[in-house]
């Protein structure tokens, strides 16, 4: 159920 | 030159359990700060940040900062050898390809050595910003840990929802549906077992339960968990580590189709 986001969608790499 | 005593070596053998599950390869930065690491699941979906603080160790050097690749299965294999009372002592030559763990019984009438290959980790290092988070909770690990579990028997998400009358974990799959509301409870001869709502707005996220759950196996690390959420934002689920640092574990969250 639902779409799984991914953690880099909300952070950018350094 | 790199050399950490760890007096209490029991918090290494549970850092490693708690994200062995999650992660398998990951680089162990040392500098002076302190030993960290950063490092994403195979599919990114979640994070995990650990610090380690140098003021924490007993002894620390490192004299150049360094980055240490290690297979995080083969290193709690390593460090399962160190008796929970043990004193341990990782070491690092510069340049070297392998790290030592040494393990000395609290007596110092034993004192292993094991040395393990390191490796070369290409991995991702994210900028994760200070944030404001609306809604930040504080409860019992043991209690989140039970949550998440009994979640998981029932449904595959938990849709964790803070309001003013408390924090809700619901589910639901094919057997039936679940809610369980936590509300505040500060008991101030026992605060290991309070639960703190600390809510500028209302704020209802969805979450994967098999990450949360992979999550509590750091709840022996600390009585307590933090969950911190915002609409917008990954949940970030911490656990302190007496005196020297934290594990943070965030989770991007599921979003209607």
């Amino acid at each position: 159920s639902g779409v799984q986001l991914s953690i880099t969608e909300f952070y950018r790499s350094k | 030159m790199l050399e950490l005593r760890l007096v209490q070596g029991s918090l290494l053998k549970k850092v490693l359990e708690a994200i062995r599950e999650l992660v398998t390869d990951a680089n162990f930065d040392c500098s002076g700060t302190g030993f960290s690491l950063q490092a994403m699941d195979s599919s990114h979906v979640a994070l995990v940040a650990l610090l380690l603080r140098a003021e924490g160790f007993e002894h620390y050097r490192c004299d150049r900062n360094l980055s240490m690749g290690m297979n995080l299965n083969n290193m709690a294999k390593m460090l399962r050898c160190a008796g929970n009372d043990d004193i341990i002592t990782i070491k690092a030559d510069d340049g070297s390809d392998t790290v030592t763990f040494m393990f000395e019984s609290p007596k110092q009438d034993k004192i292993a050595d094991f040395e393990m290959k390191l490796m070369d980790i290409d991995s991702e290092h994210l900028g994760i910003p200070d944030s404001e988070y609306q809604a930040i909770v504080r409860m019992p690990s043991a209690e989140f840990m039970r949550i998440c579990k009994d979640l998981s028997s029932i449904g595959d998400t938990v849709i964790i929802s803070v309001t003013k009358e408390g924090v809700k974990f619901s589910t639901s799959g094919e057997i039936g549906s679940a809610n369980i509301v936590c509300r505040q409870n500060q008991t101030v001869d026992k605060p290991e077992e309070a639960t703190v709502i600390e809510m500028q707005e209302p704020v209802s996220l969805t979450f994967a339960l098999r990450y949360m759950n992979s999550f509590t196996k750091a709840s022996s690390l600390s009585d307590q968990v933090t969950i911190s959420l915002s609409s917008e934002l990954p949940v970030v689920v911490e656990y302190k580590i007496a005196e020297m640092g934290y594990i943070r574990f965030y989770l991007a969250p599921k979003i209607e189709e």
